[in-house]
């Protein structure tokens, strides 16, 4: 049993859904912010057999897609970043973080 | 050292926090929705020493009961169930679904 | 690859969200509640290279800071605990709960 964590854009939250769902993989959302954009993402928490760790992952990368997104000057970023930030700057986002691990016990009551 | 990430319906999730409390099981709780009923329900996150994961198993499975759930026809299920979900189904929703998962190092600032 | 689960408290979640992007160690932020005390708290995610676990470590150390915090007496606790809660009691929270996880697998799409 391994329990997958990953992080996926909200535009395709959605979509990956489904595809669990149809693919009989249970799945638990959670809506989470970006540390860096501080925009919204959500993050799916996916306990899965060892066996279908690969099916998921082929599943995940087919429904996430990486996007530019053009972020305008943050002031409230670190000042030594001020004169990089100062136009606007576009910013690729990929498409899934995903984090692999291992599930010591699984049990559903 | 373990972290125990369990997903509870949120009816049970105020009495489990009360006996977590009463045991002095330190925990924290996340607002979650679950992958194919789409409804919320609360994530616990519960970091406890390995000598104790049996008895957080067992009141984990004392406060969390099972319950079915009638879900009307949901038409953005996949195509191919249309036929199955003309009509109202009845789902069994479990008490609780648990990953115990290893902890490397635990740090308390 | 290790994954990192940090609940800090709301204050100084802002703070060290700065300090993780100006070093460049990536993160996701859940909202969370603390069991106790039933308020609002940040559960981070941090997916870090093993080498650099004990500067992340320091760096939670360095901007996230316990606080006493004065609560009044709560009627929903357990009834065998009403002597103690009858006046308000002060409890001290720490600055950062710190689980390290071991990754089996990193995927970036
Ligand atoms: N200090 C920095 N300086 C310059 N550019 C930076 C940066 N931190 C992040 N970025 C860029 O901004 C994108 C969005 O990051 P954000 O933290 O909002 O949203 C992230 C975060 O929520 C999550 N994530 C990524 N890596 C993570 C990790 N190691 N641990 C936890 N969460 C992670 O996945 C989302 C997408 O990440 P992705 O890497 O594809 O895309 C990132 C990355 O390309
Ligand atoms: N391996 C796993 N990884 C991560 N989270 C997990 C998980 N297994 C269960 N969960 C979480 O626990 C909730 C209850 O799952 P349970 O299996 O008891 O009860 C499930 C199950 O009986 C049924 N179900 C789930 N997926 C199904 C599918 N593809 N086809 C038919 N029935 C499904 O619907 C109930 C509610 O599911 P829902 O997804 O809304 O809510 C799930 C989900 O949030
Ligand atoms: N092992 C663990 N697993 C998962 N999450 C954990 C954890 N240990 C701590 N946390 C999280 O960190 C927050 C701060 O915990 P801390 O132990 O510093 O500070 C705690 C502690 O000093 C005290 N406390 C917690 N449970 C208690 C209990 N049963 N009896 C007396 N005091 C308690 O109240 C403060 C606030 O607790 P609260 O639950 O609201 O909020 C907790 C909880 O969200």
């Amino acid at each position: 049993m391994k329990l997958i964590v990953a992080v996926v854009q909200d535009k395709d939250s959605a979509n990956l859904q489904q595809a669990l769902v149809a693919a009989k993989l249970h799945a638990t959302k959670l809506a989470s912010t970006g540390g860096f954009l501080r925009s919204g993402n959500t993050t799916f928490l996916i306990g899965t057999e060892d066996r279908r760790v690969d099916e998921l992952l082929d599943l995940i990368k087919q429904h996430c897609h990486s996007r530019n997104q053009v972020i305008s000057p943050i002031s409230s970023l670190d000042a030594n970043t001020d004169g990089y930030m100062m136009h606007p700057v576009e910013v690729e986002v990929g498409g899934a973080t995903v984090f692999v691990l291992d599930v010591d016990q699984f049990k559903h009551f």
